[in-house]
C-alpha cells in the first residue's frame, strides 16, 4: 500500500 | 532515483530561480500572480512537514529546504518588497474555488486518515491547480513577458519529466502512487495549452507572448 512507501519524491 | 526525476527536480529548481531572479533584478513583479506563488508556498509547507520526521537522503532534505526558502522568498518579494508593482487587479482568480475542493478531496481520497498523510494529499492536489491563477492572469492581461513564459516552460517540463519518472518507476520497480500520478497528469494537462503558445510564439523570437 502506497502509504507504506517513504515519500521519497519531492 | 532516475534521470527523469533528477532532471525534473532540476527543471523545477531552475523555474523557481528564473522567477525569483526576474523579480529581484527587475525590481518588479508585474505580470506575476502572487496567488500562484502563495499556493506553491502552501504546497511545499504542507508536503515537506516530514522534513523533521523522515530522513530520505541528503539530496531530498536539501532540495526541500531550498524549495521552501525560495518559495517564501518569492512570496515576500511580491507581497512586501515590490508590492507596489503587484498587479492585484489582474491577479483576480478566486483561489477559494481551488482550496475548498482540494481540501475536501484530500479528506475523501487519501491513503490513510492521519494528519501528515492528509496534508501530503492536500499538497499533491493543490499543486495540480496552483498554476491556474498565473495562467488566468496571462489570459486576462493577454500577454506575458518572455521570462515569465520561460518560468512556465520549465515548470511544465518538470511535470512532464515526472510523468516519465512514474512510467520508469512502474516499469523498473513496480512503483505506482495513484494519487500522485492522477494529480500529476491533470496538472500536466493544464500546461498543454501554454506549451502550444510557447512553441508557436515565444520560440519564434516574438519575445513577448501575446494571446490571440
Amino acid at each position: 500500500d502506497p502509504d507504506a512507501l517513504p515519500k521519497d519524491e519531492l | 532515483m532516475n534521470i527523469f526525476r533528477l532532471s525534473g527536480d532540476v527543471c523545477h529548481l531552475v523555474a523557481i530561480i528564473i522567477l525569483f531572479l526576474k523579480i529581484w533584478r527587475s525590481k518588479s513583479c508585474a505580470g506575476i500572480s502572487g496567488k500562484s506563488q502563495l499556493l506553491f508556498a502552501l504546497v511545499f509547507t504542507t508536503r515537506y512537514l516530514d522534513l523533521f520526521t523522515a530522513f530520505i537522503s541528503i539530496y531530498n532534505t536539501v532540495m526541500k529546504v531550498v524549495f521552501l526558502v525560495l518559495a517564501y522568498a518569492t512570496v515576500s518579494l511580491i507581497y512586501f518588497r515590490f508590492r507596489k508593482s503587484y498587479d492585484s487587479e489582474s491577479d483576480s482568480f478566486r483561489v477559494e474555488f481551488l482550496l475548498v475542493p482540494v481540501a475536501g478531496l484530500s479528506f475523501l481520497e487519501n491513503y490513510s486518515f492521519t494528519p501528515l498523510e492528509i496534508l501530503w494529499t492536500f499538497s499533491i492536489y493543490l499543486e495540480s491547480v496552483a498554476i491556474l491563477p498565473q495562467l488566468f492572469m496571462i489570459t486576462k492581461t493577454g500577454e506575458a513577458e518572455s521570462i515569465t513564459t520561460h518560468y512556465l516552460f520549465f515548470l511544465g517540463l518538470y511535470r512532464t519529466l515526472y510523468l516519465a519518472n512514474w512510467v520508469w518507476r512502474y516499469h523498473e520497480e513496480g512503483f505506482f502512487d495513484q494519487i500522485a500520478v492522477v494529480s500529476g497528469v491533470v496538472q500536466t494537462i493544464f500546461y498543454c495549452d501554454f506549451f502550444y503558445l510557447y512553441f508557436t510564439r515565444v520560440l519564434r523570437g516574438s519575445g513577448k507572448m501575446t494571446l490571440p
